[in-house]
């Protein structure tokens, strides 16, 4: 089964701060 | 970039081991349907806002802010292959180190989806946006 759609996000634990 | 609105039912939450996975994720949607129908209770509608910044979610009846998610805690999203009518994220707790799947009721499939797809391109936005400042 191809149609469940899911991802993943590049920025999970990343901060603006360093 | 300004936040798009939802208006969906809060099925619940459940704590996950991993911040990510499509089995991961279908299991706890699994078990956060199964109790969301034992219970009985009516579900609470609520409006989620998404933008780039994260995701806000207000108690639809009475305005109130019921949480503001950081875009950075969010790991994971997605629109459930099984009970197809489900969006859910899986987040960071605010208080301490463990992950939470958190799952909602639309009233179609393709809701379902665009709230998946709108999460999804805010990953985007705010990876393009995390590049620029670093």
């Amino acid at each position: 089964n191809t149609n469940t759609i899911h991802f993943d996000n590049p920025v999970y634990q990343k901060t603006t701060e360093d | 970039q300004e936040g798009m609105v939802f208006h969906l039912k809060y099925l619940g939450v459940t704590m996950v081991e991993q911040p990510k996975g499509e089995e991961l994720s279908a299991a706890a949607v699994k078990r956060i349907v199964a109790t969301a129908k034992a219970s009985g209770k009516k579900l609470q509608k609520v409006t989620l806002s998404v933008s780039p910044r994260g995701i806000i979610l207000y108690d639809s009846a009475s305005n109130q802010l019921i949480e503001n998610i950081s875009i950075y805690r969010i790991s994971y999203c997605t629109a459930d292959k099984m009970h197809d009518k489900v969006f859910a994220y899986i987040v960071q707790s605010q208080h301490n180190e463990t992950l939470e799947c958190h799952a909602f009721l639309c009233s179609k499939r393709k809701m379902a989806q665009a709230v998946t797809l709108t999460v999804a391109q805010a990953f985007r936005v705010a990876f393009e946006y995390w590049q620029t400042a670093k």
